[in-house]
């Protein structure tokens, strides 16, 4: 998984 | 997760308790824009598409349903509550909206990541977001009068965009680095539209004086 992806942000 | 992303996320979560507290135990929604209110719905249900595809977290899960529900919920309130929606100053609440979603439609579909339904509409909701406080702000100068809750709710979505900041920049240092201009850029500029109300928030609790802006 892509660590610095900003979906897991809400 | 760091600690300036989850003071974001209980600062956002407070907004919305602190504006839900006034509209469900005063029964008012005097100095609330439905306008904001309706563009964070569609802000909300656009973004969390993939609630049911990906699972993230439990966290992740439980917050992006009560950001979900609690939105839409405001929005029943102001317009369909019978006591609440007296209260509603349909006059002075102006702004048309609707101008903001079309121009958001168009940049999401010209500067995306990836040409996908679902990312498209996670671009267009970022985009949205950035603007959807301008009917509120435009409210705010015309009421002048700001009650505590009403300052107090965009007092904490002001913070809550600023440590989304604090929390990308602590990001961008710690995980590798990946550039995401696209939530950069559209958090960046919706941070700064609380500038003006953050200078006269402060000015007033300085001061110890009622909020009160310019005309």
């Amino acid at each position: 998984t892509d660590s610095n992806d900003l979906k897991d942000e809400l | 997760m760091n600690i300036f992303r989850l003071a974001g996320d209980m600062t956002h979560l407070f907004s919305v308790l602190v504006l839900l507290l006034k509209i469900h135990t005063i029964k008012s929604c005097a100095g609330i824009s439905l306008k904001t209110q309706e563009l964070y719905a569609l802000v909300f249900a656009t973004r969390y598409l993939d609630i049911f595809t990906d699972y993230i977290s439990l966290y992740n899960t439980c917050m992006k349903l009560i950001f979900l529900g609690s939105s839409f919920s405001i929005v029943w309130y102001i317009r369909r509550h019978k006591i609440v929606r007296r209260s509603y100053d349909k006059e002075q609440d102006t702004f048309r909206h609707h101008f903001l979603i079309l121009p958001c439609i168009i940049l999401a579909l010209l500067i995306n990541e990836k040409f996908t339904v679902k990312e498209v509409m996670w671009t267009f909701s970022l985009y949205l977001e950035a603007v959807a406080i301008l009917p509120q702000l435009v409210l705010l100068q015309r009421t002048r009068n700001i009650d505590n809750l009403t300052g107090q709710y965009i007092f904490l979505l002001g913070a809550y965009r600023s440590l989304y900041i604090l929390n990308w920049i602590y990001r961008y240092f710690t995980e590798q680095h990946y550039v995401h201009w696209i939530t950069w850029i559209s958090g960046l500029v919706q941070t700064l539209l609380y500038a003006d109300f953050f200078y006269y928030y402060f000015h007033s609790w300085k001061n110890n004086e009622k909020l009160q802006l310019p005309a």
